[in-house]
């Protein structure tokens, strides 16, 4: 049975994206089924596994708003066993038009419900805001992973984010979990990221992967590829640190 | 007759908010009297000047949606020329309060009216969204400066960026001008960031400024200690590229 992690965090450019992509990359690629859910109007996660904003016909949105059969918007990757459901600016229309519907904020969750049992993980890539787009993704979520960038004004907001995910808990989606929080961005040759990364830990203790990701200019230059890091530069300190990753959810997993 | 620039990309993580308090502290210290409005729910300008969200009293949402005088949400900073209109996560309220109020992209744009002759530049930090705040924040604005990270999924959404702006300009402020795209986080060491360098400007031929801002940590150090890089660390390359670029904007605002 799927188990379905949103990737979520309102503060921008934490490595939200870079997670979905690599870390569904690093799952796919050890024969594990699992489908990517871009649900960013930026549409990055799309474009970083090789779809261009031209390419994507029927997206989320067409899913979400009209109705069309999930199974129409998944697509093939380069990687056999990742599937990818994509985004574009058609989503921004959704925020909007849901906003008078009727329980509008379980609109994902009920049309993922059909497919879930396709696959044994499922990662949806947020937008940096705690909008109906996250709060949707919150809601069809068994865990969320928080992205934390290893700077301050990233620290900043994890109280904000945290609040947030409590309300969706009470109010929306119960059983919702904190899958972890992850550190990204981590440059050992300054110390601000081990001021962040310490701070966070004695906050959080218990919640912080042991997994770090660090600063590895591999992940930047894999997107303009349109390939997960996996595929351009797999030795890679970036890609590495992904599958490392990949392996310490897995763990967690047989756990609970 | 101040002039009001708005810094706005809803790319996450891009410089926005690195920019708006670092350039109006480097305009402040050159005697220019100077307003800082702090836009996005996240409050990390008003953080960066040094005020904590347990601190902010009457902020940006009491003037736009409870009507308090504007004049009674300006507060001081430690540069005597440098004023600011903080934020918190009240101004998440604000979005869904204007949501059906007429005129509602113009709340903004009102509000600011009395206090624009009291200044000389007026810089509003968006955030990472091109929802009502932003949209408010482009209304008011005689001109939108854009940061522009040097990196693969920050240019692909210059394109919606630009398109944005231009449906601004044709329906709610005609004279709107773009002050200019900075390259933000260059970093000499890899090729990406010339490369991204490279096509943005052959792309928007005359609309780039010459001053680049380096990747440079004291930028993202100074944020801790709630000041604007010049206070923090006034020789650092960081610090003095925000110099550079407000002389850059002086300079093009004698042409205009
Ligand atoms: N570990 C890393 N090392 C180097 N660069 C990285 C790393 N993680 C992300 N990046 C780069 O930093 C930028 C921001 O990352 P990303 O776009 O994944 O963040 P995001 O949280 O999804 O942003 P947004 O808030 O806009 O959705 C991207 O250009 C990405 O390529
Ligand atoms: N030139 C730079 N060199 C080093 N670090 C930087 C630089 N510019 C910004 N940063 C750091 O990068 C992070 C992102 O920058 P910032 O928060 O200013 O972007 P933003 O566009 O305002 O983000 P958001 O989309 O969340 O509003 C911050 O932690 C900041 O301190
Ligand atoms: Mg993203
Ligand atoms: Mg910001």
């Amino acid at each position: 049975m799927g188990r379905v992690i949103s990737i979520a965090n309102q503060k921008g450019g934490v490595g939200k994206t870079t997670t979905a992509v690599n870390l569904s990359a690093s799952f796919a690629m050890s024969d594990i089924k699992t489908l990517l859910v871009d649900a960013d109007p930026q549409g990055n996660s799309s474009s970083g596994v090789g779809y261009n904003k031209e390419d994507i016909q029927k997206n989320l949105y067409h899913a979400i708003i009209e109705e069309v059969n999930i199974r129409e918007v998944i697509n093939d990757t380069d990687i056999p066993h990742l599937k990818i459901i994509t985004a574009n600016t058609d989503l921004i229309g959704a925020e909007i038009e849901l906003i008078n519907e009727i329980a509008r904020e379980k609109k994902l969750k009920d049309v993922l419900q059909e497919v879930i049992p396709d696959y044994d993980y499922i990662f949806i890539d947020c937008p940096p805001s705690l909008g109906l787009l996250t709060v949707n993704s919150l809601t069809a979520a068994h865990s969320v992973l928080i992205p934390l960038q290893c700077e301050y004004y990233a620290m900043e907001g994890l109280t904000q984010l945290l609040k947030t995910i409590r309300i969706v808990k009470e109010n929306l989606n119960p059983p919702l979990q904190i899958e972890g929080i992850l550190l990204t961005m981590y440059d050992l040759r300054n110390n601000l990221s081990q001021q962040v990364a310490d701070e966070v830990r004695s906050h959080f203790k218990g919640k912080v992967f042991s997994t770090i990701i660090p600063r590895n200019v591999k992940l930047s230059e894999a997107p303009s590829f349109g390939k997960p890091c996996i595929l351009y530069d797999a030795e890679s300190r970036g890609a590495q640190s992904y599958v490392e990753l990949a392996q310490e959810i897995l763990k967690n997993g047989k756990r609970n």
